[in-house]
């Protein structure tokens, strides 16, 4: 027995050829993540605090699909998610359709530990988050200029994207659809 | 999607998952990962998170199955969370998980996903893309 931790970025159809200046900052931050999470567990930090510290520093990384960096919604906005749970209690918590917090992840473990629920969702969950203090900015805060992009290119070709898929011009996207509806880049 | 889990040097366990959904979703869309047993799940013999398509994950239960799998079947965290993942359609899903014993599985059925790990004995692994 040891201690152990993993954590990912999201999944999907990220090709081989993806270019370093893509590919690279994410790897880097995979990187100082896990350093970070390692450090916690080498201090002795209770498990759910080294999880909750994970997230939100993937969470402020405008290179993943969580926090700042959201994908957007079909009406340009984010609605963001999360959840978080303990082993040894099966405690937990989970928000959804969040457009004004920093860190959901916090939010959710709030949930799970100030409330007699495990998930609050849109209006509820934002209004929880103001009741408890948690950091919260203007919905411009979590849109980069790569997910406006994605969304300009998910629109034209009418359909949803996972993670990751490539950009590719409507004539491609649409010779790559599958028949649930996904690109695959 | 991003997520974390860890167990420490007592096995106590824990799981952390966060994302945006996916790209031109529908206002007010929920996917797997707020929903526990679906994206995320933890309990005294693993803790898991899930990335992927939302709905094929909350279909398949993938996250509560693979700590169902090792209590019910007996099955170890790696061949627990490979079934699990070979359950739901090819290019949907991925998973990290950690086992209480401080095994570590990262398995996936899309081209890649993003994912790290270390533990105690000094492996260390970042990866994007099958091996």
């Amino acid at each position: 027995m040891g201690w152990a931790i993993a954590l990912h970025g999201g999944a999907g159809d990220i090709p081989v050829s993806l270019p370093a200046e893509r590919r690279q900052p994410r790897e880097d931050a995979l990187h100082y993540c896990l350093q970070i999470g390692v450090e916690a567990l080498k201090a002795g930090n209770p498990v759910l605090d080294v999880v909750e510290l994970v997230v939100r520093e993937l969470e402020n990384n405008p290179h993943f699909n969580a926090g700042r960096g959201s994908v957007l919604t079909c009406n340009g906005e984010v609605e963001m998610e999360a959840s978080i749970m303990d082993g040894n209690t099966k405690n937990c918590g989970a928000v959804s359709g969040l457009k004004t917090v920093v860190n959901a992840i916090s939010l959710a473990r709030l949930v799970m530990e100030k409330t007699p629920h495990i998930y609050l969702a849109f209006d509820g969950a934002e209004a929880f988050a103001r009741e408890q203090g948690v950091e919260t900015v203007d919905s411009s805060y979590f849109v980069t200029p790569e997910n406006i992009e994605r969304l300009k290119q998910a629109k034209e070709a009418n359909r949803t994207q996972l993670d990751y898929t490539e950009p590719t011009s409507k004539a491609v996207n649409n010779k790559n659809l599958t028949s649930n509806g996904d690109s695959q880049g | 999607t991003v997520g974390c889990v860890a167990v420490d040097n007592d096995g106590n366990l824990a799981s952390a998952t966060s994302t945006g959904g996916f790209v031109n979703k529908m206002r007010g869309r929920i996917g797997d990962t707020p929903v526990i047993g679906a994206g995320t799940y933890a309990n005294k013999l693993c803790a898991v998170s899930a990335t992927g398509r939302g709905e094929a994950i909350i279909k398949g239960t993938v996250a509560r199955d693979v700590a169902a799998l090792m209590e019910f079947k007996g099955l170890s965290l790696k061949d627990a969370a490979a079934y699990a993942v070979d359950s739901v359609p090819k290019g949907t899903a991925g998973l990290i998980a950690v086992s209480a014993t401080g095994e570590v599985t990262m398995p996936f059925n899309t081209m890649g996903m993003f994912r790290a790990c270390a533990t105690e004995d000094g492996y260390e692994e970042i990866g994007i893309w099958p091996d």
